[in-house]
């Protein structure tokens, strides 16, 4: 619907298109924004337990916590999940692959990505099991697709000790280039294989930690003289 | 939300609350529900325009109302009472895409304001 006259206003001050319609699905907020929400809005570090000492207030474009540029953090939701296979295995007996999609079209092309984290949690086919020795590897890249620059970078590849904990993977300068402005939609194919003969793991959740810094919205912290 | 505004006096910050409830948005912004924005308000005559509440001075201000005493109307009238120093705040909310989305928006609380 058309918004009245302030409203309109107010909106385009936040730098938003339109008012979104909210969650279709009350879902909660992931911890990792409240975090950043509650250490970044200056209001809420005046009043809330962790006081920060007066007068100051954090740096204007940059957020503390993840030590980058940015005045925009967003936590973006696995797309590609309703159409993960739930097997463990593939065809071929290994452990299966799985592609990850994230919408990146709210992304302006004003917008610079400083730190883009995947944040992912796997689950043992058995739960609590030990896993096998040696831990596994993660391997990421992007997947093939309509548009896509799959191919170009050479796979992203970590060692994951351990499955009980999220595992984080920084794509800045790996499968994403450093200074390539953010894609319409983000695809990427996973893999995790375990060092030792061990049962194949399952992707529970998958997420998208981005940050970006719209150089508009700063403003010079130095008054321009004269 | 507006504090009433007691006995006016001169140029400085009044209370001003904005609710996201009261535009409709608070089904999508998670948090703040809202925030203190104020405003500016008074007079800035002598000798508020020159800083008399603790306020920041600003010379071309002073000289205006120095003119306006000693021939009022003669030129463009009394300064104004602007914001001076403003404090930012950041917003949560979902976005169009369920994204949980972190925004962080400069000057946008009037922490104190002057005659300019």
């Amino acid at each position: 619907p058309t918004l009245p006259g302030p409203a309109a206003a107010l909106l385009q001050a936040l730098g938003l298109r339109d008012a979104p319609g909210g969650a279709p699905t009350p879902r909660p907020v992931p911890p990792i924004m409240w975090r950043l929400f509650r250490r970044q809005d200056p209001q809420e570090t005046r009043a809330g337990p962790r006081r920060t000492s007066p007068g100051t207030t954090p740096r204007p474009c940059h957020v503390e916590e993840l030590g980058v540029a940015g005045n925009i953090v967003r936590h973006v939701r696995d797309r590609g999940a309703p159409a993960r296979p739930p097997e463990l295995t593939s065809a071929a007996g290994s452990c299966p692959e799985w592609t990850v999609v994230f919408d990146l079209s709210a992304v302006e092309p004003d917008e610079h990505p400083s730190r883009a984290r995947l944040e992912l949690r796997f689950a043992e086919a058995v739960a609590g099991a030990a896993g096998p020795v040696g831990g596994w590897e993660l391997s990421v890249a992007l997947a093939a697709g309509p548009g896509s620059m799959a191919g170009r970078e050479a796979p992203l590849r970590l060692a994951v000790p351990s499955l009980r904990a999220p595992v984080r993977a920084e794509l800045l300068g790996a499968a994403w280039a450093r200074n390539a402005s953010a894609p319409c939609t983000l695809r990427l194919a996973l893999a995790l294989r375990p060092r030792s003969p061990a049962t194949c793991a399952r992707l529970a959740e998958a997420a998208l930690l981005l940050v970006t810094v719209d150089p508009r919205l700063c403003h010079p912290l130095v008054r321009q003289r004269r | 939300e507006v504090a009433p505004v007691a006995g006016g006096g001169p140029c400085r910050a009044r209370r001003l609350y904005v609710s996201f409830r009261e535009v409709g948005w608070h089904h999508w912004i998670i948090a703040p529900r809202g925030f203190m924005a104020n405003y500016c308000q008074g007079p800035c005559a002598l000798p508020a325009a020159l800083g008399a509440s603790g306020s920041p001075t600003f010379n071309h201000a002073a000289l205006r109302a120095l003119m306006y005493s000693a021939a009022p109307g003669a030129h463009g009238g009394l300064p104004c009472c602007v914001p001076a120093r403003l404090s930012p705040i950041s917003v949560l909310f979902f976005d169009n895409s369920d994204n949980v989305v972190l925004r962080h928006y400069e000057d946008m609380v009037v922490d104190e304001c002057g005659c300019r």
